[in-house]
């Protein structure tokens, strides 16, 4: 479903010149449940940015679903996205006007869908993160672990075939972040394809499968069958 | 060195009402480290706000040092903060347009302190964290890990008397979050005062007492011992 050939990311600040990623080549299947693991730093989230189609690679190719999509216009880019991935963005991008329940139904209004339908929906990731109680609160009017909890219900309400979570308990108790862990296995079994940062062992080893990353490069997965 | 008696805090947005907090009493002695946990949204974040004059209770006492500062007109408020409290915010707080540098610089520039010892007090805090080459970025272009250490070397190169530290590990690996609780832990040793919060059992663990919040309530610390 996904496969990524030599995919480069540099960042330039005036002089200085970061190469976020390096030459990272790597497939997912449709179906898998993947972790990313790495130090502070080394590139999961700029990975996860160019595998959601938020970043544009400065050099690679990405194909998703066979699909070329390194080089598609801005314009089909976002309607991709918006169709088939969901984002939980490391520090949530949460929309500061719009209320908790606002927020959720975004990624709907992309579609041809009846506002009933919509509202029944945003209903449902509500209550999937227990904060059915909290839909007309501003994000500013809410803890740190609910704002993520938020963006955990945004990027799964529109059941998309691809969810791509940076982090996502990062902010919550051992509780609601197995709660969070429970949601994603339960999509995953129903055949979602998940990629999820963590700096959580235990919720790393919940995933099938574990890509760790290192100063912007993917360590070749058989060194852990030593 | 803190008395908190009866502490309310009630939020209020258009018709429902949020006890935050709900008659909080606690004493923390000077020198004390304390981890403070419980759930996603039972008032941690809350109760530090009060504790580092963030936010003012609706309802309580407030003793720092002996001083009642419950009441404290906003200036000196301000003042009394900048002096003596260094905090690490939940989601980081940093100054978009200000360089990791200038945003660790903040704390000192309140003190009568010659530029070239604020400098070199910079410079420390950063190699504490280890980003010293990152000095002229600005926060956007760090990872959300990076801004995490960026936080935390502000807290701490004031050298204050109380350190408040809203989950400063949420975002990091293991090495890195060990790294971050060593330099809390010296700074505990040296007899700086330390209250964090944390999600994380084993952070908690490395700090000497433990108070539980629940439901906007503090959970008698007597029940541990059965
Ligand atoms: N400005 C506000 N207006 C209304 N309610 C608020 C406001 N700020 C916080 N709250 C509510 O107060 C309660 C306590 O929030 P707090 O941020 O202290 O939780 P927390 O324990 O730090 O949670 P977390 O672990 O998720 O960070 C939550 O239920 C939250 O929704
Ligand atoms: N806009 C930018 N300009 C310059 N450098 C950047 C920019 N964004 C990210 N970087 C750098 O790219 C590297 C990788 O960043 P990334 O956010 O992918 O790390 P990460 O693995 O997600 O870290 P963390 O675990 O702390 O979230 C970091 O060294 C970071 O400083
Ligand atoms: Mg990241
Ligand atoms: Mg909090």
């Amino acid at each position: 479903m996904i496969k990524l050939s030599n995919i480069e990311k540099t960042y330039r600040t005036d002089d200085i010149e970061t190469r976020a990623l390096g030459g990272v080549s790597l497939t997912i299947g449709e179906g898998e449940f993947v972790a990313i693991m790495g130090p502070s730093g080394c590139g999961k989230s700029t990975l996860l940015n160019v595998l959601g189609l938020v970043d544009r690679p400065t050099g690679g190719r990405y194909e998703f679903a066979g699909e070329d999509v390194s080089n598609l216009p801005e314009r089909q880019l976002v309607q991709f996205r918006k169709r088939h991935i969901g984002f939980v963005f490391q520090s949530f991008n949460l929309i500061g006007d719009l209320s908790v329940e606002e927020n959720i139904e975004l990624p709907l209004l992309y579609r041809a869908m009846p506002k009933a339908e919509r509202k029944s929906r945003v209903r449902e990731a509500l209550e999937l993160v227990g904060l059915q109680h909290r839909a007309r609160h501003k994000p500013s009017q809410l803890s740190g672990g609910q704002q993520q909890r938020v963006a955990v219900a945004r990027a799964v309400v529109g059941d998309p075939k691809l969810i791509l979570a940076d982090e996502p308990t990062g902010n919550l108790d051992s509780k609601n972040g197995e709660e969070v862990m429970e949601m994603l296995t339960t999509l995953n079994e129903q055949g979602t394809t998940i990629v999820m940062v963590t700096h959580s062992p235990s919720h790393g080893a919940q995933a099938k499968r574990i890509i760790t990353v290192l100063d912007g490069q993917v360590v070749p997965e058989k060194e852990f069958a030593l």
